[in-house]
């Protein structure tokens, strides 16, 4: 079974269309294992991503020196589809 | 269960437990609710799809809630809106006027595959389960994989990309199924195709900015319909064609129904914006349904009123 320990999502906010240019970059390096939930199209809307633990540092790194606005969406990935599986399952003793 | 009423709506489900209430609203409601096997998925689960229908030879009105596996939300209000329709009829003057008319048509998991596996192996898995040939990537995005715009941009020839469109077109059998089905019935008048999680309601084109012929009507509907819908929990939502709104994508489903003669085409994104994600709590799958069953509500009465 795929586990996400330590995925965070993070919702990054462009300012222009070359932040823009510079997210679909990095949205093309395969290596680092990227999922994008909303891709980047527009300053107008937010972009979602999914950055595998051993991508963090990277990520991080490139979003700080471009000078990109990010916030962490999601801190652990998996610590919430482990409260998704306690719900389901609880709910499911309940009844 | 014993019945659909000991269903948990506000809890996710797994496949089996999904088709299982699939069955009993069937049981439940002989002579109204029935079901149609319109395919087989790659592995071979059945496609089913749920027919509400009180006479013979109706225009249709087509939901699918789904295509992407992960969207959780989308697959458990579509249950919702399922028990929503067998309740509602003979009570709610509007729906039972709709259903008068005609019948309508809703396919609760379009990717069974894919939510099987979401459910037991990878929960972020989004495409089919379909393995690519010349590459270890499985799956197909079913959102790139129609027939309109088909290859173009905003769709990946990449079988590990999230959006690979796939070898060719209606290449997966949870998209040739529809396909079938909707040439087949000739009748289908609107067609409400429902993802989430980024808060929007969209008409075609997205693989081409020429905008379509009905875009003025179409537009003035999608404000209709999610003023219809903020009008319960206040839940903002952006509307227009999809390339001005969300992003270029071809090959998409609503572009297909679109261009087949479907003129009330639209697809859904429900909630949330910026906080869970694909992992959107249970306790927010009722309120996602509730405000989404009004704005489905708008666009099946507009298609009533103006027949074509």
């Amino acid at each position: 079974k795929e586990t996400f320990e330590g995925h965070q999502v993070l919702r990054i906010t462009a300012l222009n269309e070359a932040q823009i240019n510079l997210l679909k970059e990095l949205s093309e390096n395969e290596h680092l294992g990227l999922d994008f939930w909303m891709d980047p199209v527009d300053v107008s809307l937010p972009v979602d991503v999914r950055v595998p633990f051993n991508s963090l540092q990277d990520v991080r790194a490139f979003l700080g020196y471009h000078e990109i606005h990010y916030e962490i969406m999601i801190q652990d990935l998996q610590d919430l589809i482990n409260e998704e599986q306690r719900e389901i399952l609880q709910s499911k003793a309940l009844q | 269960l014993r019945s659909t009423e000991d269903y948990n709506y506000a809890n996710y489900h797994t496949l089996n437990e999904i088709n299982s209430f699939i069955d009993m609203l069937v049981q439940e409601n002989p002579g109204f609710v029935s079901k149609i096997v319109i395919g087989k998925s790659y592995e071979g689960r059945p496609l089913n799809v749920l027919k509400f229908s009180t006479g013979a030879n109706r225009p249709g009105l087509w939901i699918d809630t789904g295509i992407h596996s992960r969207e959780w939300v989308t697959q458990a209000s579509g249950t919702w809106f399922a028990k929503k329709i067998v309740t509602d009829y003979r009570r709610d003057a509007e729906l039972t006027d709709i259903l008068n008319k005609y019948d309508i048509f809703l396919e609760i998991v379009t990717n069974p595959d894919g939510f099987q596996f979401t459910h037991t192996t990878n929960r972020m898995w989004r495409k089919t389960r379909k393995p690519n040939s010349g590459s270890s990537c499985i799956g197909v995005d079913p959102n790139r994989n129609w027939d309109a715009g088909f290859g173009g941009a905003g769709a990946s020839s990449t079988p590990c990309s999230e959006t690979y469109r796939g070898p060719s077109a209606n290449s997966e059998p949870e998209v040739k199924a529809i396909v079938d089905f909707v040439k087949s019935h000739g009748k289908i008048k609107a067609f409400v195709s429902i993802h989430s999680y980024s808060q929007m309601l969209l008409y075609p084109y997205g693989y081409t900015q020429t905008p379509c012929k009905d875009q003025a009507e179409l537009h003035e509907l999608a404000r209709k319909a999610v003023t219809a819908l903020s009008s319960l929990y206040n839940t903002q939502y952006r509307f227009g064609s999809i390339i001005n709104t969300i992003y270029q994508a071809s090959g998409g489903t609503i572009d297909w129904t679109y261009n087949q003669g479907i003129k009330y085409s639209y697809t859904f994104e429900l909630r949330d914006t910026g906080r869970y994600g694909f992992i959107l709590p249970a306790n927010q799958i009722i309120p996602t349904a509730q405000e989404t069953w009004l704005a489905l509500m708008a666009i099946m009465k507009h298609t009533k009123d103006n027949p074509y």
